[in-house]
């Protein structure tokens, strides 16, 4: 099990990590629930800003001009203007947290530019130098910060109530209230205060929903003693309310018109339990506005307790054949072994019929990951860790991602679009702990 | 790139404050398209 640890803490530094193992990192506009992702093309190698001059002796704070060498997410390595192809001195920023200002912010305030003292002398002058490397270049855009701020404020907040899925029982929803939000990610409260209350999602993660959507699609709610609930909690009483619908992501609306998925049809699915695996599956309910009830094959958790809600238009259900196609190991029913299993043969034998590929959400965007590239990543089996992670395997739109130093069984599928997956440095900027790589030899 | 998301990069002059005296130069920056 996972126990909490502060990667900067434990000292662990992104750059340094990139650096030794020679790791590229998914650049922030692969990830578009990201702070800034809509601002990053205006981002990139050779870029100009004004930084603190940290090779400076003055009693009071200077800055220098320095230039963007490199790009691992937020995190930028500069180099000061002066040291020209000399590295000893380059640095890790993160762009999103840093005192790093567009050319022309320390004029604006009264701020001095000092050259750095190692390239003092190297340079008679300064100002034709400079003029010569600045002139005809890129510099950061004046409302990058204001940008960065809007993209981080978030519509929830504390008190306000959700339905979510319930983590003692896959199958059903229970309410819950909104605790804390850092970075677009929710500390929920089980309502019902019973067992452990605490869940973590993104706000637009699909287990997540608003008041009441339980009821309308037909999906199973934990019912509790509406006295209990935190309605009369201290802290939460006079900040009490509802999410309401348009504060979630919207699904794909799905058109039934020629057939939709059926009870009894058999598809392949993420394994909720098992986030490394997909299963042979089965749907066993359609609710309203296209969820989908489905179960995995090999369990036999008796009442379908782990059934879990899935929407038609999931990245996370595929048509059979989709493990054989792209070479997935695929998870069997009980008494199937790789040599016994065909899905025409199970489909006899179960006297049941696949679901359709024309229903399956098959689109892939052209997302940018690549294997190797590192992230910070949720562990969904402890939603409440963020975790040094690198893509392990891309199969069109959907990676596989291995968490540092552990164990290939601990791997995940997740989608490209998932909120779960952030660039390098994002819990910096958040103030999210991030849980280092296990190997203390790997983390620092 | 800028221009996909509603922005364009534009030619902006812009100071240089340094010990020895100001400066002006001319770079590029992207902005909000008015």
């Amino acid at each position: 099990t996972r126990t909490g640890q502060d990667a900067f803490v434990m000292g662990f530094d992104w750059g340094n990590y990139l650096r030794e193992r020679n790791h590229r990192a998914a650049p922030v506009s692969c990830f578009k629930h990201a702070p800034l992702f809509d601002q990053w093309e205006d981002v990139g190698v050779g870029m100009k800003v004004e930084v603190i001059n940290n090779d400076a002796v003055l009693p009071s704070k200077v800055y220098w001009i320095a230039y963007i060498v490199k790009l691992a997410g937020y995190k930028a390595l500069l180099r000061y203007e002066g040291f020209e192809g000399d590295t000893s001195h380059d640095f890790w920023c993160n762009l999103g947290t840093v005192d790093i200002h567009p050319i022309g912010w320390c004029a604006v305030n009264s701020k001095l530019l000092v050259p750095p003292q190692t390239v003092h002398q190297r340079i008679r002058d300064w100002k034709a130098f400079l003029t010569k490397r600045l002139v005809g270049a890129k510099t950061l855009p004046v409302d990058f910060y204001i940008k960065m701020a809007d993209s981080m404020k978030y519509p929830f907040r504390q008190g306000m109530r959700v339905e979510v899925v319930d983590k003692a029982q896959l199958s059903r929803t229970r309410t819950a209230v909104v605790d804390a939000v850092i970075g677009g990610r929710l500390r929920l409260l089980y309502e019902d205060g019973q067992g452990d209350t605490e869940f973590w999602c993104h706000m637009w993660s699909p287990l997540v929903h608003f008041v009441g959507w339980s009821k309308r699609t037909g999906h199973e709610i934990k019912k509790f003693e509406k006295k209990k609930d935190m309605a009369n909690h201290p802290t939460f009483r006079k900040i009490y309310c509802d999410a309401v619908p348009y504060l979630f992501k919207k699904v794909r609306s799905v058109y039934t018109e020629g057939g939709f998925f059926e009870e009894g049809m058999k598809l392949e699915a993420i394994d909720p339990l098992n986030l490394g695996s997909i299963c042979v599956a089965t749907v066993h309910k359609v609710l309203l506005d296209g969820y989908l009830m489905v179960g995995m094959d090999y369990s036999e958790t008796p009442g379908g307790a782990d059934w879990f809600c899935y929407h038609a238009s999931s990245h996370a259900i595929f048509p059979v054949g989709f493990c054989e196609r792209n070479k997935i190991d695929l998870t069997l029913p009980k008494n199937y072994d790789k040599t016994s299993f065909s899905w025409p043969k199970y489909l006899e034998d179960t006297a049941s019929k696949p679901a359709p590929s024309r229903l399956f959400n098959m689109d892939c965007p052209s997302h940018g990951f690549e294997a190797g590239m590192k992230l910070e990543a949720v562990d969904l089996m402890e939603p409440r860790l963020i975790c040094v992670a690198t893509v392990r395997r891309v199969v069109s739109r959907l990676l596989r991602v291995h968490f540092d130093g552990w164990d290939e069984e601990f791997d995940q599928w997740v989608d490209c679009e998932s909120s779960d997956i952030y660039p390098v440095g994002w819990c910096e900027i958040t103030g999210y702990q991030l849980q280092p790589p296990v190997s203390a030899d790997e983390s620092t | 790139g800028a221009e996909a998301s509603g922005r364009k990069w534009e030619q902006k002059q812009v100071q240089i404050k340094t010990l020895e005296g100001e400066f002006s130069v001319t770079m590029w920056a992207s902005d909000d398209k008015k």
